[in-house]
């Protein structure tokens, strides 16, 4: 594993025990997508449907089950627990616009045509976009609390790092993921305005705010 | 093996 790629997976920890922490210590969902959150929570589950079939190291199964179990947890906090909270009019984003596009692609675009290798390549098309609701709250409500910034900024770093990551282990390995990659570019992309806007304001102690 | 490759990351 490289440096890159640890550092990556750390950063998707740190994004998602944030967004946790947020929820759980203001008990409330006020300014996050529920649709998004829903949207990575069916990413874990279709991606890691081989954590019972194929092991690939302690660290791996590990990281697998906490991903799919703060994820549940999240979108259980935000569709029953603290669900009056949670800001559904502005939630507008229709999730059929990119899940049925990235099962779509998976159909056409997969390593193998298997249940498994289907589902693989929809998750990572998946997660690619699922992020666009979640921006597209932040754009409509102008604004973004702090922690819910830094959240986003954590997210969008683990996919950056990963394009080290694969830069990296293409020079050293050989290894090259045409899937994982592409999708990965598209992913980080969609944070590039967020990424200015985060060091912009936040860092200089300001809120996030879109201009009109 | 090539498969296997595929999903060593998370």
């Amino acid at each position: 594993m490289t440096l890159f790629r640890l550092a990556g997976d750390l950063s998707h920890v740190l994004a998602i025990l944030l967004l946790l922490y947020k929820i759980w210590t203001t008990k409330s969902a006020a300014g996050i997508s529920g649709k998004t959150q829903l949207m990575f929570c069916m990413v874990y589950v279709t991606r890691y449907l081989d954590l019972f079939t194929s092991f690939i190291s302690v660290y791996n199964s590990t990281m697998k089950v906490l991903f799919i179990s703060a994820s549940v947890a999240t979108v259980y906090l935000i569709y029953f627990k603290f669900k009056a909270t949670y800001d559904g009019n502005h939630d507008t984003f229709r999730m059929e616009f990119v899940i049925v596009p990235a099962l779509i692609l998976a159909l056409i675009w997969n390593y193998a045509f298997t249940f498994f290798e289907i589902s693989w390549a929809f998750s990572i098309f998946l997660e690619a976009v699922a992020i666009l609701p979640q921006l597209f709250m932040v754009t409509k409500t102008g604004e973004a609390e702090n922690i819910t910034s830094h959240y986003l900024f954590a997210l969008g770093s683990y996919r950056a790092l990963y394009i080290l990551n694969w830069i990296d282990r293409y020079y050293f390995e050989g290894h090259w993921d045409p899937i994982a990659v592409t999708a990965g570019i598209v992913q980080t992309v969609l944070y590039g305005d967020f990424f200015y806007l985060y060091f912009t304001r936040v860092i200089k102690g300001r809120k996030l705010q879109v201009l009109p | 093996k090539e498969q296997q490759q595929h999903h060593d990351e998370l």
